[in-house]
């Protein structure tokens, strides 16, 4: 229930006042997800496919995690997907280490890096932080995730 | 810059003292429509100036950077479960890079309009528009993160806004031989990639996770064909709606072992 936590913290005038939020006095309380926008969203892109194609195109590293245990955009959707670039493998499928400890599996692909981190959510840094944190420090660096 | 001393945060109530910076305020995105967003900066542990400088969006659409990515998942604080202070997240990214988290669209958390309206009629182009108006605005302030090595991270809906965005910013910086928005890439998770393939994955997820019987995933792939042009029949609502309402139990479906949240 953590998002409670935020819902808390951020109501506060004085964090508020510390943060420069709320200046000009929103005719509603601060929440973490506004019903009003998803209910009313309009254009929506069916497919980012065709972007991705074009920003591996231009050269931009690009690198795609699945957290294993979210059923909402879960791993199999995330695969699928991106099954339909059709891009060359680069680094064939390898489990990934964090400590001694399988942190999920990897594939390289020409322009494209996927990854799955074991027993996250949705969130993936919110339930695997250790993990994300690898994750995150590889993709900085441009570096394959530790294979041992 | 001078807008720049005056976002500084000193300190949040109840945080741990600190070495690292943080700003965090308002940028106008749209005068006509008084349509502003709040950022919220902050910077790397240690040096700082030699980090690159990540954007995290999270997704929704409609929900809030600073709720999730700050306080839950990558920021450097967490907040205790009374509210009343923050505590430090060990495997924060900011020991990596500098933090931005911006509220977006308008309408998300402390980003607001003046014109009720954008709530009804925002979406995919206007958030990726008014996010690189943001960010060009945001370097002004900032001018020290121009040139600097800069990424893209988000999750779930921002599946679209991020690959959006650095499309932006990769056609914009076609005009300038040396732009400032120095895009070098993106990491996305759980992402919303394509609405048919997604779909499809996600019923197998189901299935091969045992979150639904038999009968129920033959009737799902009876019913439904996914594509979005035709929207889903009867059927296939009557179907997925059994699934989550009868099989799926009471669970946190955004992490299905753990118990949902009362």
């Amino acid at each position: 229930c953590t998002e409670n936590y935020a819902e808390k913290y951020y109501n506060r005038p004085d964090v508020q006042k510390a943060l420069h939020a709320n200046v000009t006095g929103i005719p509603y309380k601060w929440t973490a997800c506004s019903d009003v926008l998803i209910k009313n969203w309009k254009d929506s892109e069916d497919s980012m496919l065709p972007t991705y194609k074009e920003l591996i195109a231009a050269g931009l590293r690009i690198w795609v995690f699945s957290g294993d245990t979210d059923s909402v955009v879960p791993v199999t959707a995330t695969r699928f997907s991106l099954s339909h670039l059709n891009l060359p493998i680069k680094t064939k499928w390898y489990p990934w280490y964090s400590g001694n400890q399988v942190g999920g599996w990897t594939e390289v692909y020409e322009g494209l890096t996927f990854a799955t981190v074991r027993s996250a959510g949705h969130e993936v840094p919110l339930l695997q932080p250790q993990r994300a944190f690898i994750l995150f420090r590889s993709f900085l660096a441009g570096k394959e995730l530790p294979k041992s | 810059p001078k807008q720049q001393l005056l976002d500084k945060v000193s300190a949040l109530p109840g945080q741990p003292p600190v070495r690292f910076s943080q700003f965090s305020g308002y940028v106008t995105v749209n005068e006509k429509h008084g349509r502003a967003l709040f950022y919220w900066l902050t910077e790397a542990s240690d040096l700082p100036h030699n980090k690159p400088l990540l954007l995290w969006l999270n997704g929704g659409p409609g929900c809030s950077s600073v709720a999730y990515g700050a306080s839950e998942e990558i920021g450097p604080f967490r907040i205790n479960r009374t509210g009343s202070s923050l505590y430090l997240n060990k495997y924060s990214w900011n020991a990596e890079a500098n933090l931005l988290f911006l509220e977006s669209p308008a309408g998300v958390g402390f980003s607001y309009t003046n014109t009720s309206s954008d709530l009804k009629d925002t979406g995919d182009n206007r958030t990726a528009e008014d996010a690189l108006i943001f960010l060009i605005r945001w370097m002004a302030r900032f001018p020290q993160y121009k040139y600097r090595d800069f990424y893209i991270a988000g999750e779930s809906y921002a599946g679209h806004y991020v690959p959006q965005l650095a499309k932006r910013i990769h056609n914009y910086n076609k005009a300038y031989s040396r732009p400032i928005i120095n895009l070098k890439g993106f990491i996305v998770g759980n992402a919303v990639t394509d609405n048919h393939y997604d779909n499809i994955g996600t019923v197998t997820f189901w299935w091969t996770h045992a979150m639904i019987s038999d009968r129920t995933y033959k009737s799902i792939l009876k019913y439904c064909n996914f594509s979005e042009e035709e929207g889903q029949s009867d059927k296939c609502d009557e179907a997925v709606n059994y699934a989550i309402n009868n099989e799926f139990g009471d669970i946190d479906q955004y992490s299905i072992y753990t118990a949902a949240c009362k």
